[in-house]
């Protein structure tokens, strides 16, 4: 397995951008060369590593429409070894006019190339659709890694989404793996969290992460001062899970 | 003020699916004719409210293209006085057929006409986007209905949504107000849902309903049993909230 991992899940809110923006920087607090590409018009991954999207003259929309090149858009962030390709407002914008490219599907994956020899893993942060842009990243991926809301409207959207993984590997990208479902936002005191953790294991088995991401405020709070958990606050459950996801994620995919 | 409400903001799972389906079950107990109109291609709505998504051969996304009249697609619920306009996955390839329509901003509203005359209510339930669904059920609509998750990265889209908003009654839908912010999943022992509460309500005023919901695993429960909240648990903090909040909402605008 290479190292670019799309995030991604069409269900809305239920922990990409935190899986996104916290696992990418404890996979850089272990010593690997991290990119954390936003592409997301909402651009909270962005503003979760305190890169100011106003203020942005050039962004991933100008990378994906051929604007601009890598190193123009390519910014440091709170974390050593962890670059971002920020996003803005403007890249909604791509959803359509992607659709005149030839081989639009292409795109992110043509222009993220040079990215791949200097980092030895890339996540994707998706909006939470599956337009264009999700469609994008996942043909630029090696592996969909889906975090999944431990409740019930969660759960239906799975079938849909696992059905587009099935369909890109099948035509456009026959590499792409899934690379596992991680559990977020659990609250073990409900019968509802588990229960879905239940139904989830039984029809995944070793598909879902053994680490489970528990619901803890700390996590919410740490994006309005730009910094990933662990730098917010070490010794929470948050950064504690997180770190933990990461050396499981080490431990299942060598990234050379 | 009529009687179309759309329930709309582009964050994902902030709540618009809850809002949408309780609040209308709350205001049809209340003995008013409510039409919950489901513009998702997830079909969170159709499936919280017990119609089984994966049967449906006729659904909203053919009242939208043409290819059915309302009445073929109408369905009753386990509330009297609330019908639902079901959807289902291939709403999805409404978003890219709409743009082959002359005036598709306008199909969505051209379509309800009819339902307008039976109902004195409908609410438009909108998939987590600013897209071409969204912009048809702000076109259609007399008010737009923001849930707002008392939470960091939710405040960040609030400014584009209201954008949108004002973007759409400069043009479309001179009629488009907003019918207020609902403060959702609030949760008064974190410091965060409070500052957010207390930076809401400073910016916006009168427009942030009194009512607030809190967190509350019976709301995420219901929906496995087809049930709006009060029909499950009629004595939860859920329920007692979504009828007041109904309350409140017939007080601010009388729907005649
Ligand atoms: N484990 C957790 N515990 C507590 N809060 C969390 C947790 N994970 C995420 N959150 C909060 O829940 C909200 C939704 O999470 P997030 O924005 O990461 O989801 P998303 O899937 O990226 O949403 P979208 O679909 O809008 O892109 C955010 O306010 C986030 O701070
Ligand atoms: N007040 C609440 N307390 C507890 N859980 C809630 C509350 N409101 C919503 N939920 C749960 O949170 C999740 C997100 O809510 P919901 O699906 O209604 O949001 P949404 O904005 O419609 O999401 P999407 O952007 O995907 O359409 C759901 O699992 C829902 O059951
Ligand atoms: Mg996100
Ligand atoms: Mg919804």
């Amino acid at each position: 397995m290479g190292g670019i991992l799309a995030v991604a899940n069409q269900k809305g809110g239920v922990g990409k951008t935190t899986t996104a923006v916290n696992l990418a920087a404890a996979v850089a607090l272990a010593g690997h060369r991290v990119l954390l590409v936003d592409l997301d018009p909402q651009g909270n991954a962005t503003s979760g590593l305190g890169v100011a999207r106003h203020e942005l003259e050039r962004h991933v929309y100008h990378l994906l429409m051929g604007g601009a090149a890598l190193d123009d858009i390519l910014r440091p962030t709170a974390v050593e070894n962890l670059a971002i390709l920020p996003a803005a407002r403007d890249l909604t914008g791509a959803e359509i006019e992607l659709a005149e490219m030839a081989e639009w599907e292409y795109a992110l994956a043509d222009k993220l190339r040079p990215a791949a020899a200097r980092f030895e893993v890339i996540f994707i942060d998706c909006p939470p659709s599956l337009g264009r842009l999700t469609v994008n990243a996942m043909v630029a991926a090696d592996g969909v890694l889906v975090p999944l809301q431990t409740e019930y409207y969660a759960m239906e959207g799975l079938t849909e989404l696992l059905a587009t993984v099935d369909s890109i590997r099948a035509g456009l990208n026959p590499n792409l793996t899934l690379a596992g479902i991680v559990l977020t936002m659990y609250d073990g005191r409900t019968n509802l969290a588990r229960d879905v953790e239940q139904e989830i294991r039984r029809h995944f088995g070793e598909l879902v992460f053994k680490t489970v991401v528990p619901r803890s405020v700390r996590l919410a709070e740490a994006p309005s001062h730009g910094l990933p958990v662990m730098l917010y606050d070490g010794r929470s459950q948050g950064a504690e899970a997180y770190l933990e996801l990461s050396r499981e994620l080490l431990r299942r995919y060598r990234f050379s």
